[in-house]
């Protein structure tokens, strides 16, 4: 507010100087001979003299620029974007090399202390600009302005200059940051920039694959925990809408890449991605799951007499980048849960436990799914965790008559069906690559559905686990052997109930999933 | 049986729906990923040709920009100087080179209608440029088809390769077609 | 159904959805031959 008398003459001056400048013939694309002679003129006019003047300078710039970008684009005179929008650039290129240069020059050439704060003060002040933007002009919001000035940056602040890889860790926890706050649920109408940003190749790039020891992927996971959470409440209708499609689409595409060259971040991070993604999202929810350790090899699930037990895999626990414990809540059911499992006491936990799951009686929305994935991992480990102190591993025998099966075969019995639904799902995100969760989550499924004390139990296993083996490839290799096991043991008289034959659809789906099974 | 949404009934209901309302399910019964432009199979990474999450197809080698030095960069020294580009005065090689570099570009369809004016046509089926051998006799020729040598545009080992082939007629494009409002300008 | 907030997003991302981002916005200006998409016929190569 109540910029000083003059400021906005001058800065538009010094931005068209600049863009003059810029595109001029005799500068190319490194413009800094003719940079140092700017800063003179910023001084000159009084810009840097305070943090506030130069807040404001950058405010402005960037509203002359989106303002600039709004006109061109309303043109009536010349209706083709594709010859709008390169004078869209123009204007938008000339500022971010001034932000970069400015950036890069700030401060001594070892200080990367001042280089940082300006460059968070920059995103923060475009981000700032594009959400007043966003809430002023609602459905008339171009994203093109930002989107082209988030970009064009980072690929500036990425060039291999010894200054920029000296602070390219806080360039990218600076951005990280920026996207965040500019996440879909924030700025829908930005959108489908905010997810061209968050894959470009090279944000992808120096993310995932060149930030060291994976210092980035947390940051990373949470701007896909933040486009999950934003497609979820759309992803629930049956029928999707067109901008839904394309967004969903696009995230598709994208978690292909990751699953291809990254499989191991989504290994790392796939409790939080399964703990946002609607149930019914099951191709998605299976690519993240399919993922596996690009140095492993897979056993081929299809292999006859494939001896799970037997492989050496399963003796390791995956790598699970969230604190589960942390997650149950309130304290004191978290308290109540521990001392069950250590005492197998009191009897009253389990009669209680549904109650601490549900938080209201609309159907649809009856069950905390968060505490419930939860409480299912956290039970999972400890049971493994307990396995292994009694110099066990975990197999149909040891992992039953424990304090840990009575609670999942108290959920079993106890929930309705719904319940049983998210449930079963939270048991059947555990099924991925070779290891001691994919097992021993394998094992508790197969063994409650042999001692399921109602039809309806064995129904809603195997409803959960063909629901995700109908759908498009790719499937996790663990959800792959536990089907296989649980129709070909005849231990299990799976093809002797009732739910397999009730409709000839289903009966073929069965024999057809059978046979391509085995 | 289970009676509601959350059972084996549950799960048929998106079956019977697949069938006369794909886009009610879609979600449920997923699709072909592979169909969404990516090499799954690629033994390299994907990332650094990933060209965004709508599009269709990887980057293009002239899509990837890499940083050289300044002193390279002498375009704005030298652009006004530039002949304009005129496809008539380019080889067949470049044209080639375009054809199959700008796949979905205006480019492409211009650089097919200056190989087209060069009398290379372009089979639909085969999806290759072929022309007839200079001098050639043909050995059949009817009012459907001609049977004769013509060289094809081996785009693979990049190299006319002249074949026997079979010739129908009907299996050539037409004059391509650019759209007035695409007219491409350097 | 849809929270009121949720339709308000979903209003907001229709409004983007026409105007999609151009692939050219991520990349360099390109001044000899700028991208300029067009159908092609579906028996050209598509990659």
């Amino acid at each position: 507010y109540e910029d000083p008398p003059g400021l906005v003459e001058k800065t538009d001056q010094l931005l068209r100087d600049w863009i003059g400048i810029y595109h001029s013939q005799h500068q190319g694309r490194d413009s800094t001979k003719a940079f140092s002679m700017f800063v003179h003129q910023m001084n000159v006019y009084g810009i840097l003299k305070t943090d506030d003047l130069i807040t404001r300078f950058f405010r402005l710039s960037t509203q002359l620029c989106v303002e600039t970008v709004y006109r061109v684009l309303a043109e009536k005179t010349n209706p083709s974007l594709s010859l709008l929008r390169p004078k869209c650039y123009h204007t938008l290129d000339a500022f971010v090399r001034l932000v970069a240069l400015l950036v890069k020059h700030s401060g001594d050439a070892n200080n990367t202390t001042t280089k940082i704060h300006l460059l968070n003060k920059v995103l923060g002040i475009v981000a700032g600009c594009l959400l007043q933007d966003h809430d002023t002009r609602i459905t008339d919001f171009q994203q093109l302005p930002y989107q082209r000035i988030f970009t064009m940056l980072f690929l500036e602040l990425n060039a291999p200059e010894p200054v920029l890889e000296a602070i390219n860790f806080h360039v990218l926890t600076a951005y990280c940051h920026t996207l965040h706050i500019l996440r879909p649920s924030k700025a829908a109408g930005f959108c489908y920039a905010w997810l061209e940003l968050v894959s470009h190749r090279v944000f992808m790039g120096r993310m995932l694959a060149t930030s060291p020891q994976q210092k980035c992927w947390p940051l990373y996971a949470q701007l896909l925990i933040d486009l999950f959470k934003y497609l979820a409440p759309f992803l629930r209708n049956a029928e999707l809408a067109k901008p839904v499609t394309m967004l969903y689409k696009g995230t598709l595409r994208v978690l292909l890449v990751l699953l291809h060259d990254f499989p191991e971040f989504l290994c790392d991070y796939h409790y939080g991605f399964c703990d946002v993604i609607p149930p019914n999202c099951i191709q998605m929810r299976n690519l993240i799951l399919s993922a596996f350790p690009r140095n492993m090899r897979l056993p081929d699930p299809f292999t006859p007499n494939l001896k799970v037990d037997m492989l050496q895999e399963i003796s390791y626990g995956p790598r699970i980048l969230a604190n589960i414990a942390m997650m149950i809540t309130p304290p004191q059911f978290k308290k109540d849960l521990d001392s069950y499992l250590k005492a197998r006491a009191p009897v009253t936990f389990l009669s209680e436990l549904r109650g601490n799951l549900q938080i209201s009686n609309n159907p649809g929305v009856r069950y905390n799914v968060q505490l419930m994935n939860a409480l299912i991992l956290y039970v999972g480990t400890q049971a493994i965790a307990y396995i292994r102190s009694k110099g066990l591993s975990p197999n149909m025998s040891t992992i039953a008559h424990s304090a840990h099966m009575d609670i999942f075969q108290n959920l079993s019995v106890d929930l309705d069906t719904e319940g049983r639904y998210l449930y079963l799902n939270a048991i059947a995100n555990q099924l991925r690559y070779p290891n001691s969760h994919t097992h021993y989550f394998s094992c508790t499924l197969l063994y409650l559905f042999a001692e399921a004390n109602t039809e309806a139990i064995q129904e809603q296993i195997t409803r959960v686990l063909l629901e995700r083996l109908i759908v498009n490839r790719p499937h996790p290799w663990g959800l792959l052997i536990t089907f296989i096991e649980l129709i070909k043991n005849p231990t299990y008289r799976f093809w002797q109930h009732e739910f397999v034959h009730c409709a000839p659809e289903i009966e073929k789906l069965f024999e057809s999933v059978a046979r391509s099974c085995m | 049986m289970v009676n509601d949404q959350f059972g084996i009934v549950g799960l048929l209901t998106f079956i019977r729906a697949a069938e006369t309302d794909p886009n009610l399910v879609s979600l449920a019964l997923g699709q072909d990923l592979t169909a969404l432009g990516l090499n799954l199979n690629s033994p390299d990474n994907l990332y650094p040709t990933f060209a965004g999450p709508w599009a269709e197809h990887p980057c293009r080698p002239q899509d990837i920009d890499f940083h050289v030095p300044p002193e390279y960069l002498i375009n704005h020294a030298i652009r006004d100087k530039l002949a304009s580009m005129k496809l008539s005065r380019y080889k067949d090689d470049l044209l080639f080179f375009m054809f199959y570099n700008n796949v979905g570009d205006v480019l492409q369809i211009a650089a097919a209608q200056e190989l087209y004016a060069r009398d290379w046509r372009y089979h639909t089926e085969d999806k290759v440029w072929i022309t007839q051998v200079p001098g050639m006799v043909l050995m059949e020729k009817t009012s459907v088809y001609e049977r004769g040598t013509y060289y094809f545009f081996d785009a693979q080992n990049w190299r006319k390769v002249a074949k026997e082939f079979y010739l129908e007629y009907n299996k050539l494009e037409g004059r391509p077609i650019m759209t007035p409002n695409l007219h491409h300008n350097s | 159904p849809l929270l009121k907030e949720h339709q308000t997003q979903f209003q907001l991302m229709e409004s983007a959805f026409y105007h999609m981002p151009h692939l050219s916005d991520s990349e360099r200006i390109r001044p000899y031959l700028p991208r300029t998409p067009c159908p092609t016929p579906a028996y050209y190569i598509q990659s």
